[in-house]
């Protein structure tokens, strides 16, 4: 049941990692003005990094950052991204905000940024979560590749055993997944946002999660975290927890937005998607557009708050 | 592929940090091959824990001993992705 567009793509569905890869190729054949397919690496079996480039010109314009899945089971994640990359091409031209975005900033959107755990959650244990690389020594695979990153990498609030969940790796940005998003923020050089999405519970998350030192712009994260929980919230009534990762969940170390945020892009935060009712990772198919509907008035926050603050 | 029956999630409420720790613990009771699907973070947020089939008496008899309230948020987990995949499938064929 291939679909011959992107208007035809069913959003209210969860789809294989191939059925996303033919989206994207689809979106940025019919869209050669705004949208673009940027590899920024391969996965650990060979899978391709495919990162959606929204932008309207300009050269190395301050930009966006938004990836889904990096915790493969987290399919509504996955399925949202998929529905922001249609909103975004939809509302170019359309919605002022957003046109008003992209005529000054790029955005750039990474749906399955775990491509080998997705699939494995298709094909083999629909409850996998980490990478697919296997560890030397053990016989567990995976690392988590939100404790992986170079950020209080090691420290309490992570796992050094292999077969933990929350495996950190056994170096700091060993899984080329997360070396892959590294090398192409350094190398791009003007991010000024950098939003990860997660699921579940229900909440919006900033800097720091490996130790208790507010972040310098504790006040101004905290606020926009408000604000963008407050219009989330509007929709669906959908309630949020906001605040930073160690004082809102737990600690953590080598968290993705820790990094980015000790990289000097501001405007680093963690979403936790739905669900708070008795599904979990297994949430109902036909929640992702509501999901996807409400979160994206908080990335829109976000976005927004980021246009209008340049620094 | 992995299958899931009888696995369930519990959703345990600790009552206060005493409680809280106890929970915690069970992070290192590896036998039990427990898949923390929410983690501990404070009295007022739920822990939700996938329990393999294996291994429910024994976590049901050690939250019950310690007077650790816990409901059944999934009755059996491979319902609920037999019902994912049924939709997914019947989804694609239209």
């Amino acid at each position: 049941a291939e679909p011959r567009n992107t208007d035809s793509f069913d959003f209210s569905r969860y789809h294989s990692i191939s059925e996303i890869y033919s989206f994207q190729d689809m979106l940025v054949a019919e869209n050669p003005n705004l949208v673009s397919k940027v590899v920024i690496g391969q996965s650990y079996e060979g899978r391709p990094l495919n990162v959606l480039k929204f932008s309207t010109g300009g050269t190395n314009r301050p930009a966006i950052w938004i990836d889904t899945g990096i915790h493969s089971r987290e399919w509504v994640t996955q399925a949202s991204g998929t529905w922001f990359a249609k909103k975004i091409v939809t509302d170019y031209g359309r919605d002022p905000a957003v046109t008003a975005i992209l005529n000054k900033m790029d955005i750039f959107l990474e749906i399955v940024t775990n491509p080998d755990g997705y699939f494995y959650t298709h094909t083999s244990n629909r409850m996998w979560r980490k990478t697919r690389k296997p560890n030397s020594g053990s016989s567990c695979v995976g690392v988590d590749p939100n404790r992986n990153w170079d950020a209080g990498f090691g420290g309490p609030g992570a796992s050094s055993n292999p077969c933990s969940e929350t495996y950190r790796g056994p170096r700091a940005h060993s899984e080329s997944e997360v070396k892959s998003i590294v090398d192409f923020v350094k190398s791009h050089g003007n991010f000024k946002a950098f939003i990860s999405i997660h699921s579940y519970s229900q909440m919006l998350l900033y800097p720091y999660g490996y130790t208790t030192t507010p972040a310098k712009d504790q006040a101004e994260l905290h606020n926009l975290a408000q604000r963008a929980i407050t219009d989330l919230a509007s929709l669906y009534g959908t309630r949020y927890r906001f605040g930073s990762i160690i004082n809102t969940i737990y600690q953590a170390s080598g968290g993705t937005i820790d990094w980015t945020y000790n990289q000097g892009i501001k405007y680093s935060y963690t979403f936790e998607l739905r669900d708070t009712g008795r599904y979990g990772f297994i949430l109902p198919a036909n929640q992702i557009i509501p999901t996807a509907e409400e979160t994206w008035l908080a990335l829109m926050d976000i976005m927004d708050h980021t246009f209008k603050n340049p620094y | 592929k992995e299958t899931f029956e009888g696995h369930q999630v519990l959703r345990i409420v600790a009552k206060d940090d005493v409680q809280l720790s106890l929970i915690k613990d069970l992070e290192d009771m590896i036998e039990f091959e427990l898949d923390f699907w929410r983690g501990v973070t404070d009295v007022a947020t739920p822990v939700d824990i996938r329990v393999p089939m294996h291994s429910l008496q024994s976590v049901k008899i050690y939250l019950e001993t310690q007077d650790v309230e816990y409901s059944i948020m999934i009755e059996d987990l491979q319902v609920l992705l037999d019902e994912e995949q049924e939709e997914m499938e019947s989804a694609a064929r239209v």
